[in-house]
């Protein structure tokens, strides 16, 4: 466990917590995908299925606990809870177009062919798309709530230290994992764009709006 | 050199 894992377990727990606090406040789920959070839970459910099979660490059994929790729980707002606020017309990505190519890939390229293995590639390779459906919603409203921005911002920063992480583990014991290395840069890439706005826009005090 | 999935990351 090096400093850059533990920063990014730590930023991806906040950006979970800033969301649930984002909903709970306001009461509402108004620009937050729908399908995205759906993609995280599903993301979080095939991926820790080892937890009771195999036993790591106390930390990384609770994580794994508190993940799938915020994650169901965020779900259970948004489509039931404040159901009456969720934005549904602006959710419109077609998420068949993420489930086929993710499930075919973590079929065709995995490290064993055996049900754990593949739904664990498949939880990587999803993860790494998963927030698009929250990316095309912000880009068709063409704007978001500034605390959805943070969300945004810790959950892209989770997995820039994570590759972080990966580079401080090859150096110092010679691993890595390609399947992860290759998703993480993916995912990293996608939430560039964003990162540059919240940059510009959001921590110099101003809305998130596209033009 | 090691090529393999890291069951102890989150």
């Amino acid at each position: 466990m090096n400093v850059f894992r533990i920063l990014g377990d730590l930023s991806h727990l906040l950006a979970m917590f800033l969301l649930l606090v984002k909903i709970w406040r306001s009461k509402s789920c108004a620009g937050i995908s729908g399908k995205s959070q759906i993609l995280f839970a599903l993301v979080f459910t095939t991926r820790y299925l080892d937890l009771f099979s195999n036993f790591i660490s106390i930390y990384n059994t609770v994580m794994k606990v508190v993940f799938l929790l915020c994650a169901y729980v965020t779900v259970y707002m948004i489509y039931w809870k404040f159901r009456k606020t969720f934005d549904i017309e602006n959710d419109t990505f077609r998420l068949e177009f993420l489930l086929v190519p993710v499930i075919g890939l973590s079929f065709l390229v995995n490290y064993s062919y055996t049900p754990t293995e593949v739904l664990w590639t498949f939880s990587i390779y999803l993860e790494s798309v998963a927030i698009l459906p929250q990316l095309f919603m912000i880009s068709k409203t063409g704007e978001a709530e500034t605390i959805t921005t943070h969300y945004l911002f810790f959950l892209g920063l989770y997995r820039a230290l994570y590759l972080a992480n990966w580079i401080w583990r090859y150096q110092t014991e010679n691993f890595y994992d390609q399947i992860s290395v290759v998703s993480g840069v993916v995912q990293t890439i996608f939430y560039c764009d964003f990162f540059y706005l919240y940059v510009t826009k959001v921590l110099k005090g101003k809305k998130l709006s596209l033009p | 050199h090691a090529l393999h999935r890291s069951h102890d990351e989150l």
